[in-house]
């Protein structure tokens, strides 16, 4: 089954 | 000086019904250029971000720059107070506790008043890179928000695979499967009925139902939404509101273990 990834993976706090 | 005010309240309206289901707070960033709002759901999956552009507004003023946050729960139970003709003005003074909305009927015979006080949030910005999608889909937003209803029944995530050929939705489960194919409209008449697909390679991407669904309370912003999708990047889901400004959604993928 396919995990949810968390979005913090793709786009950084500025 | 902050004021606001938009002719008719039914877009605030749809604006909010369209986020409450993700968000619980949110800052709304006030300048001369509009208002924008950029907030994640509790679990850091989703995204959204919601752009309202000043010259969109039937009257904007924003003497400084302002940062309010404020509960969503409690907005979208204000903003349910008015009819959807009456006109809502926005306005807060330079450093502000709370906010006023005032919702006036057309024949101006009702005029509602309505005081939110504000809530401290820690401001946290997203870097979002931009990114030349490998396919973008437009399409019919209600068609969109049926296939994700419809899908969910099958399943708690949707794939999505987009080729030349059209796009194809599937969710598989304990009691069987689905899929949904849309193929690229040959010559509309319509626009709002074109399925439109740009594409510079395939992709197929894996999306939890819980939050697609969430997204399409949108649907009533617009009649077309735009998907851009890229492998192992997370999907853009964009409404346009009206000559105003955008709501865009975005939704990390699963991935497989």
């Amino acid at each position: 089954t396919p995990i949810q990834n968390d979005l913090l993976e793709y786009f950084s706090l500025i | 000086m902050f004021e606001a005010r938009l002719a008719q309240s039914a877009i605030l309206k749809k604006v909010l019904e369209a986020v409450k289901d993700l968000l619980t707070e949110a800052t709304f960033e006030c300048s001369d250029s509009g208002i924008q709002v950029q907030a994640m759901d509790n679990a850091h999956v989703s995204l959204v971000s919601l752009n309202l552009r000043s010259d969109g507004f039937d009257k904007y003023r924003c003497d400084r720059n302002l940062s309010m946050g404020m509960n969503i729960g409690t907005m979208t139970k204000i903003l349910r107070c008015a009819s959807s003709e009456d006109t809502v003005t926005l306005r807060a003074v330079d450093s502000p506790d709370n906010i006023i909305f005032i919702f006036e009927s057309q024949n101006k015979e009702k005029l509602a008043e309505y005081e939110m006080k504000l809530i401290n949030m820690d401001l946290e910005h997203l870097g979002i890179p931009e990114t030349m999608y490998s396919c973008v889909v437009k399409m019919p937003s209600q068609e969109f928000a049926r296939i994700c209803r419809d899908l969910s029944q099958f399943g708690e995530a949707i794939t999505i695979a987009c080729s030349k050929e059209g796009i194809k939705f599937s969710a598989a489960g304990d009691y069987g499967n689905a899929n949904v194919k849309l193929a690229q409209t040959a010559d509309s008449d319509k626009e709002e009925e074109a399925v439109l697909i740009d594409m510079q390679e395939p992709v197929k991407l894996t999306f939890a139902c819980r939050y697609l669904n969430s997204f399409v309370k949108a649907t009533p912003l617009c009649a077309q939404v735009k998907l851009s999708m890229s492998s192992d990047v997370p999907l853009v889901c964009e409404y346009q509101i009206g000559e105003i400004g955008h709501i865009r959604y975005y939704l990390a993928p699963k991935i497989d273990d």
